[in-house]
């Protein structure tokens, strides 16, 4: 997981692709 | 006599298409000298904002935010050049030769050869031309790219059950969709999944493209494209 660390923090944030 | 009013979407369908994310910019830098460099460093950044969009897209396919966090990343660690390929040859299908990597990034055959992207080029082009051939509508592309995520055969998933109800999900409502608005074809969503060998057959040619030119070391590339470079 620590390898793929922006993947996993992107997913776990909520916000929807409309906002970004 | 006014044509027949056509059948309402599956709610999944209908789904996919208000999450269909907006448009992206390539915004190639004036200042950089044209060339392989500029070229490639413009797609390399393009396809890392793409990606934070494809993540976000992902988490409102119905089904998916419900696998484990884990699974979620097998599965957009296999699929994600499948889906930027997808939406390449989607936004191309109105275009002749011409690929439409974005709608201010627009390269022909020539263009590509100055650039240095002739490879990927000709890669792409016979995927485009199928699906000119099927005459892919939007509902049809927005659905394709989910199930090209749902049906990624990750080695690495742990509740394959999970998995495999997300994949019966996308596929009836593709079946349902050709169901109501193509019955003249009953074959029409067995068409439109024929064509994923190619789809991955491409994407796999696009990962080692960029993936060599990563090992050159010679174009700037940003932590999530990387990240997901090295996870193929």
């Amino acid at each position: 997981k620590e390898k793929h660390k922006i993947l996993h923090q992107l997913l776990q944030n909520s916000t929807s692709p409309v906002d970004l | 006599i006014p044509p027949p009013a056509k059948k309402p979407l599956t709610k999944i369908v209908s789904h996919l298409l208000v999450v269909e994310p907006e448009k992206i910019y390539a915004m190639p830098d004036p200042t950089m000298p044209d060339g392989d460099i500029k070229a490639l460093t413009t797609l390399c950044d393009l396809a890392d904002r793409e990606l934070v969009v494809i993540i976000g897209w992902a988490k409102h396919i119905p089904g998916f935010s419900t696998l484990s966090l884990a699974d979620q990343m097998s599965l957009l660690q296999s699929a994600w050049m499948e889906i930027l390929v997808l939406s390449i040859v989607f936004r191309s299908l109105p275009c002749e030769d011409e690929i439409v990597y974005a709608e201010d990034y627009v390269i022909d055959e020539e263009q590509a050869r100055i650039s240095g992207l002739l490879d990927l080029h000709v890669a792409i082009l016979p995927l485009v031309r199928r699906y000119k051939k099927l005459r892919m509508e939007k509902e049809e592309f927005v659905t394709l790219k989910a199930i090209a995520l749902a049906n990624s055969d990750s080695m690495h998933i742990e509740n394959i059950e999970a998995v495999q109800r997300l994949q019966d999900s996308l596929h009836e409502a593709l079946q349902d969709f050709e169901g109501s608005q193509h019955p003249e074809d009953p074959r029409r969503a067995g068409k439109l999944l024929m064509t994923l060998p190619l789809l991955r057959q491409t994407a796999t040619k696009a990962v080692q493209h960029f993936y060599s030119i990563k090992m050159q070391g010679k174009v700037p590339m940003h932590k999530l494209f990387l990240e997901m470079l090295e996870a193929k």
